[in-house]
Order: structure tokens, then C-alpha cells, then sequence
């Protein structure tokens, strides 16, 4: 039953399988519409899925959003399960989604650490990294936003393999990153990408690595205010946005430096709700409030996107 | 599996840069286990930081001792969890 979208209980946590699963059921509930595609495996040797939003075409115009790359952030992963299903279900009935998806695609990442994700399902319930080996270190895993090749092993980031911030032996060596980095490549056509995190109510542009401002910063903090406005109308969840470094602190390797320097000039992070109380532990039943208004400012970032073409 | 009983989150709504500096310097000792959810950045933000049960006594006489002002965020992170846990199960039935 849990295959099912009409049975499916957005409002919970579920396990990697489950999700697995389940994103069967919704590519064959929307068999015109979405695919499931492997973009690669894990450390551990999990598939790793990205979900594509199409009505046709090849390497049309694309948004990628991925969720959870930090494990224990599980109302992301969460978010993007209940994202995938209403792009499902709002294509063909929202007009405005249904003109976006005429001409480009979506791509979602809903689970962009497996290993962590299970390992923070299993055995530790505050794993934030991914589970690769560490020479010479009794410490596992890199941190997956300090493994880009953006500012890679700048300030704010740790050389300790211990450490919840480690960037890693290299960039890109965590091959969660690199099957990402090499689909993002090998497509070469995104016009956007969104990182969903959680918490604290931030939505965030490059830089991280350097406070120097980027490019295109004032616009891309027009977009961040107009969709963080239509994101509070919901609850009036209050979000500050900025850029990563001036708003949060520097930090280097982070995914949306890389993409931003590769040309994907709509580059943004979400940091979710919190709701004062429970940081990590958001109760389940704060799931579809945090999803529902996430998905007023993602509508809107991606609807500037579409009617700003470069 | 990793237990959490006793761990406490607490949170610290800083006011000063001297406050920020203090806690940078707690969250550079190792000794504590301190697991830093939201780090000490500016007076705008908070810092919560997850306390191993223990190291409370020490990290809570460390923040009185400096004069910041703090509060429990979470009383016993276990007791959460297995709240969650207990809901994704029924939930799994």
C-alpha cells in the first residue's frame, strides 16, 4: 500500500527502502511524466536515484533539486518526497507548473546520501556525513557540502577526518558528489540548482568559500526575497536570505559555489524549518507544513527561471 | 545503536562577540564531545549545541562561569528519539 501515492503517509519518516519504493509507484502512476534514473552508486554500494520531471525532449532546459545530503536533516528528505509527488499531481492541473514542464525538466534528488541516511536510520541517529573510509583515521565519512570544487579546503572547512565538517582527501572524492557532479556535467543545459537543508529558515546564494559577493548576487537576492515572501504566506514562517558566507559563515567546497562557478547562475540552498524546538528531530507531524510552504518558494524560484532564460 | 540518553540540546542566543569567542573556543575542545547544531556566527543567530550527558555538568558551569545566558532546548534527546521511532513504526504497520 505504501506504493501507492493515494495510500502513501507524506506526514512520516520513512526508511530508504520505503522511499525507494515508493518512488516506483509514483513512476508508474505518471508514466508520461517521470523516470527514474540511476545516476550512480554509493560508497556502500546503494543506488543512487534521481527522479526526471519531462514531457519530451532531450537535454531541454533544466532545474535540479536535491534534498538531504547531510543525513540527519530527515524533514529534507522528507520535503523532497512530498516535492516529487506534487510535481506529479499538480502537472497537467497547475498551469503555471504544467507551462514550466513544456519546456523544461525537473530533476530530484531525493535522497543524496543513502549511506548516511541509513547509517542515521540504523545505528546513529545524528550521522551527518557520508560512511567512506578514512585512511589512517578511526573517524568514517566527509562531510558532502565541503567536497565541491569550490573554494575546496577554504576556511570552513576541517582537515580532521573526525569532524563533522571534514572536506575530504580531494574534491569530488566522495562518489556521492562525483555521480551528481558528472550527471550535472554531462547534461550541461541546468539553468538552476537547489539544495534543500534543514535547519534554521535560510534561504542561501553563493558564496560560501569567499564573502566577496557574486555576479549576479543582487538579483539572485531579489529571487530569494520574492520567494521566501510567497514561503511565509503560507504559516508565516519567518526565513532570512542572504548569502552563505554573510549570512550563516564561510564555508568552503559547498554545492551551490561549484555550480554557481560552472554557470548555473540560479544557484540556491534552503535551510528548513525549525520550529524553535526540536532542531533535528522535527516531529513528523511538522513534515507537511515544512513541505507545503517550501514548495511556494521553490514554485516561484523555478517560474523566474523559466521566464528568465540566459 | 547509538544512544542518546541524557544528552541535552541547549541554546544560547548570544550577545556579544565576546560571548561568540568563548564558544568558539568550547566548540574547538574536542574533551566535551560537543556536537554543534547551529554554530556561534553572530548575536542574530542562535547556537544550539548537543551536550553529551556527560559532559553537561562541565559545558553548563563553563556558559554560568562567562556570564551566557543559556536554555534547554532539549531536556533528553533519547526520549525524542524514541518518540520518533516508535511513531515510524506504527507508521511502518
Amino acid at each position: 500500500s505504501e506504493r501507492s501515492s493515494k495510500s502513501f503517509n507524506f506526514g512520516a519518516y520513512h526508511s530508504l527502502e520505503t522511499i525507494y519504493s515508493w518512488m516506483d509507484g509514483l513512476v508508474a502512476a505518471h508514466p508520461n511524466l517521470v523516470t527514474k534514473e540511476q545516476i550512480g552508486t554509493s560508497y556502500e554500494g546503494r543506488p543512487m536515484y534521481v527522479l526526471k520531471f519531462s514531457t519530451g525532449g532531450d537535454k531541454r532546459p533544466a532545474i535540479w533539486v536535491d534534498s538531504g545530503i547531510h543525513s540527519r536533516e530527515w524533514v529534507s528528505q522528507a520535503t523532497g518526497v512530498w516535492t516529487a509527488n506534487q510535481i506529479a499531481s499538480d502537472y497537467g492541473t497547475d498551469a503555471s507548473l504544467t507551462s514550466l514542464l513544456k519546456t523544461m525538466d525537473i530533476y530530484l534528488l531525493i535522497l543524496a546520501n543513502p549511506d548516511g541516511y541509513v547509517h542515521s536510520h540504523t545505528s546513529d541517529r545524528m550521522w551527518r556525513k557520508t560512511r567512506s573510509k578514512n585512511p589512517g583515521s578511526m573517524c568514517r565519512g566527509v562531510d558532502p557540502n565541503r567536497n565541491w570544487d569550490a573554494g575546496f579546503g577554504g576556511p570552513g572547512a576541517s582537515t580532521n577526518p573526525c569532524s563533522d565538517s571534514y572536506h575530504g582527501p580531494s574534491p569530488h572524492s566522495e562518489i556521492e558528489v562525483k555521480n551528481v557532479v558528472n550527471l550535472v556535467k554531462n547534461h550541461g543545459n541546468f539553468k538552476s540548482f537547489i539544495s534543500i537543508h534543514a535547519y534554521s529558515q535560510l534561504l542561501m546564494y553563493p558564496y560560501g568559500y569567499t564573502c566577496t559577493d557574486a555576479l549576479h548576487a543582487a538579483e539572485l537576492d531579489s529571487v530569494g526575497r520574492s520567494a521566501v515572501q510567497k514561503l511565509s504566506s503560507l504559516h508565516g514562517t519567518t526565513y532570512k536570505v542572504g548569502s552563505i558566507c554573510k549570512i550563516i559563515y564561510q564555508a568552503s567546497g559547498g554545492s551551490i559555489d561549484w555550480t554557481y562557478n560552472l554557470g548555473i547562475k540560479y544557484s540556491f540552498a534552503f535551510e528548513l524549518r525549525d520550529t524553535g524546538r526540536y532542531g533535528f528531530i522535527l516531529p513528523a507531524n511538522q513534515i507537511i507544513p515544512t513541505a507545503s510552504e517550501t514548495w511556494l518558494a521553490l514554485k516561484d524560484i523555478m517560474e523566474y527561471v523559466r521566464d528568465h532564460s540566459y | 545503536e547509538k544512544v542518546f540518553i541524557g544528552d541535552q540540546v541547549i541554546r544560547v542566543n548570544v550577545e556579544s562577540e565576546e560571548q561568540i569567542l568563548l564558544l568558539r573556543a568550547l566548540e574547538q575542545d574536542t574533551y566535551w564531545d560537543l556536537d554543534f547544531w547551529l554554530h556561534p556566527v553572530n548575536t542574530e543567530v542562535p547556537v544550539d549545541i548537543r551536550v553529551p550527558s556527560s559532559s553537561l555538568y562541565a559545558v553548563k558551569d563553563y556558559l554560568r562561569a562567562h556570564n551566557i545566558q543559556f536554555s534547554v532546548m532539549i531536556s533528553n534527546l533519547q526520549e525524542l528519539l524514541d518518540e520518533e521511532k516508535a511513531e515510524m513504526e506504527e507508521n511502518n504497520m
